[in-house]
């Protein structure tokens, strides 16, 4: 399904090079759940974007359910990215001047449903992480975890066969966390849905079947993680 | 230094009436180190902007430093905030157009030093939290747990006498965590500062010697932290 070869990412800042992502190659299946850990600035978030089709290697070819990502035009790529991937980011990236419930029913907007179903669906989603009434207020009417939650109801809702959480609990306290990786372990078990995580709570790394550890841009384990 | 007394905050909904904070009553001294906790919701955040003069009770009084801070007209607030109070955010709130040294720098700028001082006060900071190489990185251009490093320069750069640290190490992997709070350790011993640390993570609150919880808006525990 996801399938990086020899994928790097370099950024030139003046006179110096930084290498995010340093030959990375990884293939993930259908229904995989994955955990991935490593020290600040080691790569994980890089590694997300690319595969979330939100940024582009400098080197190496990245496959996602069959296409070759790097061929693909602006509008087909995001047209695969929007029915492939939801997506929860490390820094929320709500949207500041609408509410809880048109945030999570944004993802909806080209999957042509009619707007009682979005927002059916939309209050669904928040139920399901425990915000069904904050539907209406904005993220600056909302704590640190319920926007991340927010972000969170918004990556499910259009029942994407693959989700990418960036530290999905970072904002959390353990019974919440506990409760989103439930989630995740529903989703993946129930409806086969592939998940990735990222985050640096061993805790929560234990949620996933296999366990790829970064540092300085390199993948330098990939195990079964076992109970 | 710090004295609450009956302190609430509460938000009007449309018809609904929301009590972030209830009644809360708490008095911190100078040199304390106070480790915060409770679900996601329960208003730390929300006192936390209280205590950081950036937000207004609804009802009760607090007291800084001595001076009665409902009584304080905007100006002199700002000052009294800007060399009491070093604030980590939840959200980083760093500015997204400028380089983490100028994000650093800037509370500084109210206290008269010159321009030398405060970058090579900056680079300083920036140094202590191991991003001494990506000064000139704009937020956009650092991974997560680096903003959250630059926001935590930020605050303790001014070596103002209280510093609020808001989920400090939210985006921290261990290490980098246990950095981060042994830094704070220093700081309260070496210097005296007041500490005041909200985090959900059992462990990141043990390094303070006193545990307050909330829930629902209410202080619910306020005790010895015993190591
Ligand atoms: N401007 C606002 N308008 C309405 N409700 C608000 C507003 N700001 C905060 N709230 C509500 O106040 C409550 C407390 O929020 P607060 O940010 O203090 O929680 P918190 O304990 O910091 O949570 P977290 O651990 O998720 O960061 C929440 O239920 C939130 O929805
Ligand atoms: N646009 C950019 N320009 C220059 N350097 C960048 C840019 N974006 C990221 N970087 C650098 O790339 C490295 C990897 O960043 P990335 O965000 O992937 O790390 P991360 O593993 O997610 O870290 P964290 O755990 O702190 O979130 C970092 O050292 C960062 O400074
Ligand atoms: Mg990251
Ligand atoms: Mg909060």
């Amino acid at each position: 399904l996801i399938s990086l070869t020899g994928v790097s990412k370099e950024y030139e800042m003046g006179d110096s090079r930084i290498r995010a992502l340093d030959s990375v190659s990884l293939a993930i299946a259908q229904g995989d759940f994955v955990s991935v850990m490593g020290p600040s600035g080691s790569g994980k978030s890089t590694l997300m974007n690319i595969i979330g089709c939100l940024d582009t290697p400098s080197a190496g070819s990245y496959r996602l359910d069959g296409h070759d990502v790097s061929r693909l035009g602006r509008d087909e790529l995001a047209r695969i990215r929007n029915r492939t991937i939801g997506f929860v980011f490390q820094g929320f990236n709500l949207l500041a001047r609408t509410s809880a419930l048109e945030n999570v029913a944004l993802p909806m907007l080209y999957s042509g449903a009619r707007a009682e179903e979005r927002y059916a669906r939309a209050r669904e989603a928040l139920a399901t992480v425990g915000l069904a009434e904050r539907a209406h207020h904005h993220p600056n009417q909302l704590s640190g975890g319920q926007q991340q939650r927010v972000t969170i109801a918004r990556a499910i809702v259009n029942r994407a066969p693959v989700i990418l959480a960036d530290e999905p609990t970072g904002n959390l306290d353990t019974a919440t966390g506990i409760e989103i990786m439930n989630l995740f372990v529903r989703l993946n078990r129930e409806a086969g849905i592939t998940i990735i995580v990222v985050t640096h709570e061993h805790e929560i790394a234990q949620y996933g079947r296999r366990l790829i550890m970064f540092r300085d841009g390199r993948m330098v384990k990939d195990e079964e993680i076992t109970p």
